[in-house]
């Protein structure tokens, strides 16, 4: 399943 | 963010500090696996391609800058101005039995089939594996400087922060990313052994000898 989370994690 | 991102992320920064710490103050890079350093310079250049593309926040994006001078800095100290001091006899694990399979596994089993994407899940991957290098190194000398085990510490303490934070984010927030979580517990895992011998050796004083 398509997750478009933001990459706010380093 | 939350205590446990932070906490982590400060680990993290502290162990890529002591490392450039010890090489530069004891103008050495004996005991460091130079092949873990590239892999770890791999995986910031992979990860963070994003860093000009989508802002996040200036300590996201400064984090980002600091992670990959440190990583590049790192890499020069050890094959160029430190280069006589570097161990190439020990540092011999093969990374490309890492770099490769990482590769393969991001192009099949990925969030979204996008070059950004596939990069980050590369990153993702072979950062659980690229400590290994330096574990290798450390087995074979049958032995790490004090310092290189804070380091150790360190670097094996980020990941395991991070652990909580998907748990904490998990629970409040419902976010979970399992290629991160699934990796994150590969890479702590690794650090279990070392772990041990740091809790019960270092932190009573004495040097780092595994039990030969």
């Amino acid at each position: 399943k398509k997750q478009t989370i933001i990459k706010d994690e380093l | 963010m939350n205590i446990f991102r932070l906490t982590g992320d400060l680990s993290h920064l502290l162990a890529i500090l002591i490392l450039l710490w010890k090489i530069w103050k004891t103008r050495s890079c004996s005991g460091i696996s130079g092949r873990s350093q590239i892999l770890f310079a791999t995986v910031y250049t992979a990860r963070y391609l994003d860093l000009f593309t989508n802002f996040v926040s200036v300590y996201n994006s400064v984090m980002k800058i600091i992670f990959i001078a440190a990583a590049f800095a790192t890499l020069y100290l050890i094959y160029v101005k430190f280069k006589a001091t570097y161990d190439r006899n020990h540092d011999t694990f093969r990374i490309e039995f890492l770099l490769a399979p990482c590769a393969l596994l991001a192009l099949i089993l990925n969030h979204e089939f996008t070059i950004l994407e596939v990069l980050w899940t590369f990153s993702i991957y072979l950062e659980s594996v690229a400590i290994l290098p330096q574990l290798f190194l450390v087995s074979k000398t049958g032995e790490a400087e004090t310092i290189t085990s804070h380091y150790l510490f360190a670097l094996g303490s980020y990941r395991a922060l991070y652990l909580l934070n998907w748990i904490y984010r998990y629970y409040f927030e419902g976010f979970f990313d399992l290629i991160a979580i699934v990796a994150g517990i590969v890479q702590t895992v690794l650090y279990c052994d070392f772990f041990y011998l740091y809790i019960t050796r270092v932190i009573k004083g004495r040097a780092l000898k595994l039990p030969a």
